[in-house]
Protein backbone atom coordinates (compact mmCIF):
# COMPACT_ATOMS: atom_id res chain seq x y z
CA UNK A 1 0.00 0.00 0.00
CA UNK A 2 1.20 3.30 -1.00
CA UNK A 3 1.59 5.39 2.29
CA UNK A 4 -0.08 9.03 2.40
CA UNK A 5 1.59 12.07 2.93
CA UNK A 6 0.78 12.15 6.80
CA UNK A 7 2.26 8.98 7.41
CA UNK A 8 5.49 10.02 5.66
CA UNK A 9 5.47 13.15 7.51
CA UNK A 10 5.25 11.28 10.89
CA UNK A 11 8.08 8.99 9.99
CA UNK A 12 10.34 11.65 9.51
CA UNK A 13 9.27 14.09 12.42
CA UNK A 14 9.86 11.09 14.70
CA UNK A 15 13.76 10.55 12.85
CA UNK A 16 14.07 14.00 13.52
CA UNK A 17 12.75 14.27 17.57
CA UNK A 18 14.85 11.16 18.08
CA UNK A 19 18.06 12.45 16.41
CA UNK A 20 18.15 10.52 13.10
CA UNK A 21 17.63 13.06 11.12
CA UNK A 22 19.75 16.25 11.38
CA UNK A 23 18.12 19.50 9.95
CA UNK A 24 20.56 21.54 8.08
CA UNK A 25 21.64 24.75 9.36
CA UNK A 26 20.65 26.39 5.96
CA UNK A 27 16.68 26.00 7.28
CA UNK A 28 15.68 23.57 4.56
CA UNK A 29 12.56 21.63 5.15
CA UNK A 30 12.71 18.96 2.87
CA UNK A 31 15.30 16.29 3.18
CA UNK A 32 16.86 14.32 0.31
CA UNK A 33 15.24 10.64 0.19
CA UNK A 34 18.59 8.95 0.42
CA UNK A 35 18.92 10.57 3.72
CA UNK A 36 15.51 9.59 5.18
CA UNK A 37 16.58 6.03 3.47
CA UNK A 38 19.97 6.56 5.63
CA UNK A 39 18.03 7.48 8.82
CA UNK A 40 15.53 4.62 8.31
CA UNK A 41 18.32 2.22 8.01
CA UNK A 42 19.75 3.10 11.61
CA UNK A 43 16.91 3.29 12.84
CA UNK A 44 16.12 -0.07 11.96
CA UNK A 45 19.35 -1.55 12.54
CA UNK A 46 19.02 -0.05 16.40
CA UNK A 47 15.85 -1.50 16.67
CA UNK A 48 16.74 -4.88 15.60
CA UNK A 49 14.59 -4.49 12.49
CA UNK A 50 15.23 -6.03 9.20
CA UNK A 51 17.32 -3.17 7.53
CA UNK A 52 15.43 -2.04 4.10
CA UNK A 53 15.57 2.01 4.04
CA UNK A 54 12.06 1.43 3.17
CA UNK A 55 9.30 2.71 5.86
CA UNK A 56 7.80 -0.65 5.93
CA UNK A 57 4.74 -2.03 8.89
CA UNK A 58 7.38 -3.39 10.94
CA UNK A 59 9.15 -0.01 10.59
CA UNK A 60 6.22 2.18 11.52
CA UNK A 61 4.99 -0.14 14.55
CA UNK A 62 8.26 0.45 15.71
CA UNK A 63 7.82 3.98 15.74
CA UNK A 64 4.47 3.87 17.58
CA UNK A 65 5.50 1.91 20.71
CA UNK A 66 6.03 3.75 24.24
CA UNK A 67 9.39 5.44 24.73
CA UNK A 68 11.59 7.90 26.34
CA UNK A 69 11.53 11.78 25.17
CA UNK A 70 15.70 11.62 25.18
CA UNK A 71 17.41 11.14 21.56
CA UNK A 72 18.86 8.07 20.71
CA UNK A 73 22.65 8.44 20.27
CA UNK A 74 22.65 5.58 16.73
CA UNK A 75 24.27 6.44 13.27
CA UNK A 76 26.32 4.18 11.50
CA UNK A 77 29.23 5.23 13.19
CA UNK A 78 27.81 4.14 16.95
CA UNK A 79 26.17 0.97 15.49
CA UNK A 80 29.69 -0.11 14.18
CA UNK B 1 25.94 2.19 26.26
CA UNK B 2 26.91 5.63 26.18
CA UNK B 3 27.75 7.96 28.51
CA UNK B 4 26.32 11.67 28.88
CA UNK B 5 28.20 13.06 31.85
CA UNK B 6 28.44 11.74 35.46
CA UNK B 7 27.44 13.29 39.18
CA UNK B 8 31.13 14.35 40.84
CA UNK B 9 29.78 13.15 43.93
CA UNK B 10 27.97 9.59 44.96
CA UNK B 11 25.93 10.47 47.43
CA UNK B 12 22.91 11.81 45.93
CA UNK B 13 19.38 13.26 47.35
CA UNK B 14 16.30 13.25 45.40
CA UNK B 15 13.09 14.20 46.52
CA UNK B 16 8.99 13.07 44.68
CA UNK B 17 8.11 16.40 44.12
CA UNK B 18 4.30 14.46 43.09
CA UNK B 19 3.05 11.52 41.88
CA UNK B 20 0.87 10.23 39.69
CA UNK B 21 -3.21 10.27 40.15
CA UNK B 22 -4.05 6.93 39.47
CA UNK B 23 -1.67 4.77 41.67
CA UNK B 24 -1.80 4.98 44.75
CA UNK B 25 0.73 6.95 46.68
CA UNK B 26 2.48 4.27 48.82
CA UNK B 27 2.77 1.90 45.52
CA UNK B 28 4.18 4.66 43.68
CA UNK B 29 6.43 5.77 46.43
CA UNK B 30 7.92 2.22 47.12
CA UNK B 31 8.49 2.12 42.92
CA UNK B 32 10.54 5.18 42.96
CA UNK B 33 12.42 4.02 45.54
CA UNK B 34 13.19 0.82 43.89
CA UNK B 35 14.43 2.29 40.82
CA UNK B 36 16.66 4.07 42.82
CA UNK B 37 18.08 0.44 44.06
CA UNK B 38 18.71 -0.84 40.95
CA UNK B 39 21.56 1.41 40.17
CA UNK B 40 22.63 1.76 43.87
CA UNK B 41 23.20 -1.99 44.18
CA UNK B 42 25.38 -2.05 41.26
CA UNK B 43 27.76 0.89 41.83
CA UNK B 44 28.59 2.85 44.54
CA UNK B 45 26.17 5.57 44.54
CA UNK B 46 23.80 6.05 47.70
CA UNK B 47 20.27 7.87 47.08
CA UNK B 48 18.42 9.45 50.61
CA UNK B 49 15.30 11.20 49.87
CA UNK B 50 14.16 14.56 51.44
CA UNK B 51 11.11 15.80 51.60
CA UNK B 52 11.32 19.42 51.23
CA UNK B 53 13.88 21.69 49.57
CA UNK B 54 16.83 21.43 47.11
CA UNK B 55 17.45 17.97 45.92
CA UNK B 56 20.07 16.71 43.28
CA UNK B 57 17.58 14.90 41.80
CA UNK B 58 13.70 15.98 41.83
CA UNK B 59 10.99 13.19 40.36
CA UNK B 60 7.71 14.98 39.12
CA UNK B 61 4.65 14.19 36.91
CA UNK B 62 3.06 16.58 34.16
CA UNK B 63 0.87 16.79 31.94
CA UNK B 64 0.63 17.95 28.02
CA UNK B 65 0.98 21.61 29.43
CA UNK B 66 3.73 22.60 32.20
CA UNK B 67 5.22 25.88 33.43
CA UNK B 68 8.26 24.58 34.38
CA UNK B 69 9.24 22.42 31.64
CA UNK B 70 9.48 22.93 27.85
CA UNK B 71 8.99 19.63 26.84
CA UNK B 72 5.39 19.04 26.81
CA UNK B 73 4.34 15.35 26.80
CA UNK B 74 2.06 13.88 24.29
CA UNK B 75 -0.77 12.08 26.05
CA UNK B 76 -1.28 8.55 26.46
CA UNK B 77 1.49 6.09 24.98
CA UNK B 78 4.19 7.69 22.83
CA UNK B 79 6.68 9.47 25.08
CA UNK B 80 6.28 8.14 28.55
CA UNK B 81 9.11 10.33 30.39
CA UNK B 82 12.29 12.42 29.57
CA UNK B 83 15.52 13.24 31.84
CA UNK B 84 18.23 15.87 32.38
CA UNK B 85 21.32 14.44 32.35
CA UNK B 86 24.17 14.98 35.40
CA UNK B 87 24.22 17.44 37.20
CA UNK B 88 20.58 18.87 36.37
CA UNK B 89 18.49 16.29 37.77
CA UNK B 90 15.17 16.79 36.20
CA UNK B 91 13.40 13.81 36.14
CA UNK B 92 9.82 14.03 34.22
CA UNK B 93 6.96 11.57 33.95
CA UNK B 94 4.00 11.89 31.60
CA UNK B 95 1.14 12.43 34.29
CA UNK B 96 -1.26 10.91 31.29
CA UNK B 97 0.36 7.31 31.25
CA UNK B 98 -1.45 4.64 33.15
CA UNK B 99 0.83 4.46 35.24
CA UNK B 100 0.78 0.61 37.24
CA UNK B 101 2.95 -1.75 39.73
CA UNK B 102 2.71 -5.28 39.38
CA UNK B 103 1.01 -5.73 36.32
CA UNK B 104 1.43 -6.37 32.66
CA UNK B 105 -1.49 -3.64 32.31
CA UNK B 106 -0.38 -0.01 31.67
CA UNK B 107 3.42 1.08 31.97
CA UNK B 108 5.33 0.00 34.86
CA UNK B 109 5.99 3.26 37.08
CA UNK B 110 9.34 1.19 38.48
CA UNK B 111 10.86 -0.10 35.19
CA UNK B 112 10.60 3.54 33.60
CA UNK B 113 11.47 5.05 36.93
CA UNK B 114 15.14 3.37 36.95
CA UNK B 115 15.50 4.11 32.98
CA UNK B 116 14.89 7.74 33.69
CA UNK B 117 17.32 7.67 36.96
CA UNK B 118 19.85 6.27 34.06
CA UNK B 119 19.68 9.45 32.25
CA UNK B 120 20.01 11.24 34.90
CA UNK B 121 22.82 9.45 36.64
CA UNK B 122 24.66 9.64 32.69
CA UNK B 123 23.73 7.25 30.46
CA UNK B 124 22.35 7.15 27.58
CA UNK B 125 20.33 4.86 25.45
CA UNK B 126 21.86 1.55 24.80
CA UNK B 127 20.99 -0.34 21.52
CA UNK B 128 20.76 -3.40 23.47
CA UNK B 129 16.77 -3.74 23.40
CA UNK B 130 16.41 -5.93 26.35
CA UNK B 131 18.75 -3.27 28.44
CA UNK B 132 16.88 -0.72 30.72
CA UNK B 133 18.64 1.79 29.15
CA UNK B 134 16.97 1.11 25.18
CA UNK B 135 15.07 3.93 24.22
CA UNK B 136 11.82 1.29 23.64
CA UNK B 137 10.12 0.50 26.78
CA UNK B 138 10.06 -3.29 26.72
CA UNK B 139 7.00 -3.83 28.76
CA UNK B 140 6.72 -5.36 32.04
CA UNK B 141 8.77 -7.74 33.40
CA UNK B 142 7.83 -9.61 36.69
CA UNK B 143 11.47 -10.44 37.35
CA UNK B 144 12.89 -7.16 35.96
CA UNK B 145 16.80 -6.83 36.55
CA UNK B 146 19.42 -4.80 34.80
CA UNK B 147 21.29 -5.68 31.52
CA UNK B 148 24.84 -6.07 31.52
CA UNK B 149 24.94 -3.36 29.20
CA UNK B 150 23.17 -1.22 32.55
CA UNK B 151 25.65 -2.47 34.54
CA UNK B 152 28.44 -1.84 32.77
CA UNK B 153 27.34 1.74 31.71
CA UNK B 154 27.15 2.65 35.14
CA UNK B 155 30.49 0.87 36.40
CA UNK B 156 32.33 2.83 33.90
CA UNK B 157 31.07 6.48 35.62
CA UNK B 158 30.84 5.43 38.73
CA UNK B 159 33.18 1.98 39.45
CA UNK B 160 31.64 -1.14 40.90
CA UNK B 161 30.26 -1.64 44.56
CA UNK B 162 32.56 -2.86 46.60
CA UNK B 163 33.64 -2.23 50.06
CA UNK B 164 37.42 -1.09 49.28
CA UNK B 165 35.74 1.83 46.83
CA UNK B 166 33.46 3.16 49.10
CA UNK B 167 35.15 6.47 50.19
CA UNK B 168 33.63 6.77 53.19
CA UNK B 169 34.91 3.35 54.72
CA UNK B 170 38.25 4.23 54.29
CA UNK B 171 38.61 4.46 57.68
CA UNK B 172 37.87 0.71 58.31
CA UNK B 173 39.35 -2.07 57.36
CA UNK B 174 38.67 -5.41 55.72
CA UNK B 175 35.17 -7.21 56.75
CA UNK B 176 35.80 -9.80 59.25
CA UNK B 177 36.41 -13.24 59.02
CA UNK B 178 35.61 -14.75 62.22
CA UNK B 179 32.18 -14.83 62.69
CA UNK B 180 31.02 -13.73 66.02
CA UNK B 181 30.62 -16.84 68.06
CA UNK B 182 26.56 -16.65 69.55
CA UNK B 183 26.21 -15.95 72.94
CA UNK B 184 23.37 -16.81 75.91
CA UNK B 185 22.09 -13.31 76.46
CA UNK B 186 22.35 -11.74 80.05
CA UNK B 187 20.01 -11.17 82.32
CA UNK B 188 17.34 -8.64 81.63
CA UNK B 189 18.22 -5.52 82.80
CA UNK B 190 15.99 -2.90 84.96
CA UNK B 191 15.93 0.56 83.19
CA UNK B 192 15.04 2.03 86.33
CA UNK B 193 19.17 0.78 87.78
CA UNK B 194 22.41 0.92 86.61
CA UNK B 195 24.20 1.98 83.78
CA UNK B 196 22.60 2.47 80.72
CA UNK B 197 25.66 0.71 77.80
CA UNK B 198 24.34 3.34 74.64
CA UNK B 199 21.20 5.76 74.21
CA UNK B 200 20.04 6.72 70.33
CA UNK B 201 17.78 9.24 68.61
CA UNK B 202 16.95 6.50 66.15
CA UNK B 203 15.30 6.63 62.22
CA UNK B 204 11.23 8.05 62.98
CA UNK B 205 12.81 9.97 66.08
CA UNK B 206 12.57 6.82 67.83
CA UNK B 207 14.48 7.60 70.76
CA UNK B 208 16.27 3.72 72.24
CA UNK B 209 18.06 2.54 75.15
CA UNK B 210 20.56 0.07 75.22
CA UNK B 211 21.52 -2.27 78.23
CA UNK B 212 23.23 -5.46 78.02
CA UNK B 213 21.64 -7.85 75.40
CA UNK B 214 18.52 -5.31 75.45
CA UNK B 215 16.62 -2.42 74.10
CA UNK B 216 14.18 -0.24 74.43
CA UNK B 217 11.97 2.77 73.52
CA UNK B 218 11.79 5.61 75.48
CA UNK B 219 8.61 8.19 74.72
CA UNK B 220 7.16 11.27 76.78
CA UNK B 221 4.77 8.73 77.86
CA UNK B 222 6.86 5.76 79.02
CA UNK B 223 9.07 3.03 78.09
CA UNK B 224 8.62 0.18 75.48
CA UNK B 225 8.84 -3.66 76.30
CA UNK B 226 12.80 -4.56 76.00
CA UNK B 227 13.73 -7.25 73.08
CA UNK B 228 16.74 -8.69 72.82
CA UNK B 229 19.74 -6.27 70.76
CA UNK B 230 19.58 -8.99 67.87
CA UNK B 231 15.96 -9.51 67.76
CA UNK B 232 15.81 -5.55 66.15
CA UNK B 233 19.44 -5.58 64.29
CA UNK B 234 19.92 -9.18 63.17
CA UNK B 235 23.43 -9.72 63.93
CA UNK B 236 23.74 -7.36 66.28
CA UNK B 237 25.70 -8.25 69.50
CA UNK B 238 24.71 -6.74 73.21
CA UNK B 239 26.66 -4.99 75.71
CA UNK B 240 27.69 -1.98 72.83
CA UNK B 241 29.88 0.98 73.68
CA UNK B 242 28.07 3.14 71.37
CA UNK B 243 25.10 3.90 69.21
CA UNK B 244 24.48 7.17 66.45
CA UNK B 245 22.06 7.40 64.07
CA UNK B 246 22.75 10.04 61.22
CA UNK B 247 19.59 11.79 59.77
CA UNK B 248 22.23 12.75 57.22
CA UNK B 249 22.64 9.59 55.47
CA UNK B 250 19.81 6.86 57.49
CA UNK B 251 23.11 5.39 58.76
CA UNK B 252 22.81 4.09 62.01
CA UNK B 253 26.56 3.02 63.46
CA UNK B 254 27.17 0.68 66.60
CA UNK B 255 30.31 -0.09 68.06
CA UNK B 256 31.73 -2.65 70.16
CA UNK B 257 35.42 -3.03 71.11
CA UNK B 258 37.09 -2.52 67.70
CA UNK B 259 34.73 -3.33 65.89
CA UNK B 260 31.83 -1.31 63.89
CA UNK B 261 28.24 -2.31 62.30
CA UNK B 262 26.35 0.03 59.83
CA UNK B 263 22.36 -0.60 59.58
CA UNK B 264 19.53 1.14 57.65
CA UNK B 265 16.80 0.91 59.52
CA UNK B 266 16.50 -2.97 60.86
CA UNK B 267 19.05 -4.31 57.79
CA UNK B 268 22.95 -4.58 58.29
CA UNK B 269 24.90 -2.63 55.34
CA UNK B 270 27.11 -5.41 52.83
CA UNK B 271 30.62 -5.74 54.49
CA UNK B 272 29.93 -5.13 57.95
CA UNK B 273 30.93 -5.26 60.84
CA UNK B 274 33.93 -4.03 59.89
CA UNK B 275 37.06 -3.33 62.26
CA UNK B 276 38.22 0.58 63.64
CA UNK B 277 41.44 1.16 63.05
CA UNK B 278 41.80 4.96 62.96
CA UNK B 279 39.48 5.37 66.08
CA UNK B 280 40.58 4.07 69.63
CA UNK B 281 38.80 0.69 70.60
CA UNK B 282 36.18 0.77 73.19
CA UNK B 283 34.83 4.09 72.82
CA UNK B 284 32.68 5.41 75.61
CA UNK B 285 29.48 7.31 73.28
CA UNK B 286 28.73 8.61 70.24
CA UNK B 287 26.50 11.21 68.93
CA UNK B 288 25.12 12.85 65.68
CA UNK B 289 25.39 17.01 66.23
CA UNK B 290 22.66 18.32 63.15
CA UNK B 291 24.55 21.43 63.05
CA UNK B 292 27.74 20.58 61.55
CA UNK B 293 26.19 17.33 60.40
CA UNK B 294 29.14 15.20 61.76
CA UNK B 295 29.17 12.53 64.02
CA UNK B 296 31.48 12.51 67.44
CA UNK B 297 32.72 9.53 69.12
CA UNK B 298 34.00 9.83 72.86
CA UNK B 299 36.24 8.22 74.65
CA UNK B 300 37.42 8.76 77.77
CA UNK B 301 38.26 12.19 78.11
CA UNK B 302 38.96 12.93 74.26
CA UNK B 303 36.54 12.92 70.97
CA UNK B 304 37.02 12.51 67.32
CA UNK B 305 34.80 14.23 64.91
CA UNK B 306 34.01 11.82 62.14
CA UNK B 307 32.58 12.85 58.71
CA UNK B 308 30.25 10.42 57.37
CA UNK B 309 31.07 11.06 53.42
CA UNK B 310 33.92 12.72 53.76
CA UNK B 311 38.04 11.46 54.39
CA UNK B 312 38.29 12.65 57.68
CA UNK B 313 41.84 13.71 59.20
CA UNK B 314 41.78 11.98 62.05
CA UNK B 315 45.99 13.03 62.94
CA UNK B 316 44.54 15.82 65.55
CA UNK B 317 42.47 13.88 67.61
CA UNK B 318 41.52 13.19 69.76
CA UNK B 319 40.68 16.31 71.09
CA UNK B 320 39.41 17.68 74.74
CA UNK B 321 35.82 16.82 75.32
CA UNK B 322 36.10 20.09 77.83
CA UNK B 323 37.02 21.82 74.86
CA UNK B 324 34.30 22.12 73.26
CA UNK B 325 31.37 20.74 75.43
CA UNK B 326 31.70 22.57 78.98
CA UNK B 327 31.06 20.99 82.17
CA UNK B 328 30.49 17.35 80.46
CA UNK B 329 32.27 14.52 82.57
CA UNK B 330 34.92 12.44 81.14
CA UNK B 331 34.12 8.28 80.85
CA UNK B 332 30.77 8.81 78.88
CA UNK B 333 28.77 6.02 79.52
CA UNK B 334 26.01 7.27 76.41
CA UNK B 335 25.49 10.54 74.27
CA UNK B 336 23.04 11.65 72.26
CA UNK B 337 21.08 14.87 69.94
CA UNK B 338 17.81 14.71 70.79
CA UNK B 339 14.70 15.76 69.21
CA UNK B 340 14.64 18.82 71.13
CA UNK B 341 17.96 19.89 69.01
CA UNK B 342 19.66 19.87 72.50
CA UNK B 343 22.92 17.26 73.89
CA UNK B 344 22.86 15.06 76.68
CA UNK B 345 25.31 13.65 77.74
CA UNK B 346 24.57 9.77 80.47
CA UNK B 347 27.24 8.82 83.11
CA UNK B 348 26.49 6.22 85.66
CA UNK B 349 22.66 7.13 86.94
CA UNK B 350 22.83 10.99 86.09
CA UNK B 351 22.50 12.60 82.55
CA UNK B 352 23.45 16.10 81.43
CA UNK B 353 21.74 18.93 78.85
CA UNK B 354 23.99 20.97 77.41
CA UNK B 355 22.57 24.71 75.94
CA UNK B 356 23.04 26.35 72.47
CA UNK B 357 26.88 27.55 73.83
CA UNK B 358 27.32 23.67 74.17
CA UNK B 359 27.46 24.63 77.94
CA UNK B 360 26.16 22.10 80.27
CA UNK B 361 22.71 23.80 81.85
CA UNK B 362 22.01 24.80 85.26
CA UNK B 363 19.95 22.19 87.66
CA UNK B 364 21.78 19.50 85.66
CA UNK B 365 22.82 16.26 86.58
CA UNK B 366 19.72 15.05 86.82
CA UNK B 367 18.43 11.47 87.35
CA UNK B 368 18.25 9.27 84.10
CA UNK B 369 15.88 6.65 86.06
CA UNK B 370 13.14 8.82 86.90
CA UNK B 371 13.44 11.66 83.77
CA UNK B 372 14.04 9.42 81.05
CA UNK B 373 12.66 5.73 81.76
CA UNK B 374 9.87 7.52 83.66
CA UNK B 375 10.47 5.47 87.00
CA UNK B 376 9.45 6.62 90.33
CA UNK B 377 12.10 8.52 92.47
CA UNK B 378 13.90 5.59 95.09
CA UNK B 379 14.00 6.23 98.36
CA UNK B 380 17.05 4.91 100.08
CA UNK B 381 14.57 2.35 101.93
CA UNK B 382 13.64 1.32 98.49
CA UNK B 383 17.23 1.49 96.51
CA UNK B 384 18.27 -1.57 98.05
CA UNK B 385 15.44 -3.85 96.81
CA UNK B 386 15.95 -3.43 92.90
CA UNK B 387 18.42 -4.96 91.93
CA UNK B 388 19.88 -4.96 88.08
CA UNK B 389 17.90 -8.19 87.42
CA UNK B 390 14.76 -7.74 89.09
CA UNK B 391 11.74 -10.54 88.53
CA UNK B 392 9.32 -7.62 88.01
CA UNK B 393 10.85 -6.22 84.64
CA UNK B 394 11.32 -9.60 83.33
CA UNK B 395 7.95 -9.98 83.46
CA UNK B 396 7.44 -7.31 80.53
CA UNK B 397 9.55 -8.51 78.06
CA UNK B 398 7.55 -8.74 75.52
CA UNK B 399 8.22 -10.63 71.79
CA UNK B 400 5.06 -11.67 70.28
CA UNK B 401 4.71 -10.57 66.90
CA UNK B 402 2.53 -7.55 67.37
CA UNK B 403 4.48 -6.04 69.95
CA UNK B 404 7.40 -6.43 67.43
CA UNK B 405 5.38 -4.85 64.90
CA UNK B 406 4.56 -1.56 67.12
CA UNK B 407 8.60 -1.21 67.36
CA UNK B 408 9.45 -2.25 63.80
CA UNK B 409 7.04 0.68 62.53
Amino acid sequence: RALGPAEKKAAVDYLLQYGYLQKSLEGQDDFRPEDIMEALRVFQEASELPVSGQLDDATRAHMKQPRCGLEDPFNQKTLK
Amino acid sequence: YLLLGRWRKKHLTFRILNLPSRLSSRTARAAVHQAFNYWSNVAPLTFREVQAGWADIRLSFHGRQSPYCSNKFDGPGRVLAHADIPELGSVHFDEDEFWTEGTYQGVNLRIIAAHELGHALGLGHSRYTQALMAPVYAGYRPYFELHPDDVAGIQALYGKKSPETKDEEKEETEVLTVPLVPTEPSPMPNPCSGELDAMMLGPHGKTYAFKGDYVWTVTNSGRGPLFRVSALWEGLPGNLDAAVYSPRTQWIHFFKGDKVWRYINFKMSPGFPKKLNRVEPNLDAALYWPLNQKVFLFKGSGYWQWDELARTDFSRYPKPIKELFTGVPDQLSAAMSWQDGRVYFFKGKEYWRLNWQLRVEKGYPQNIAHNWMHCPLQTPATISSVGDETASVTGTILSTPSAMDSIMD
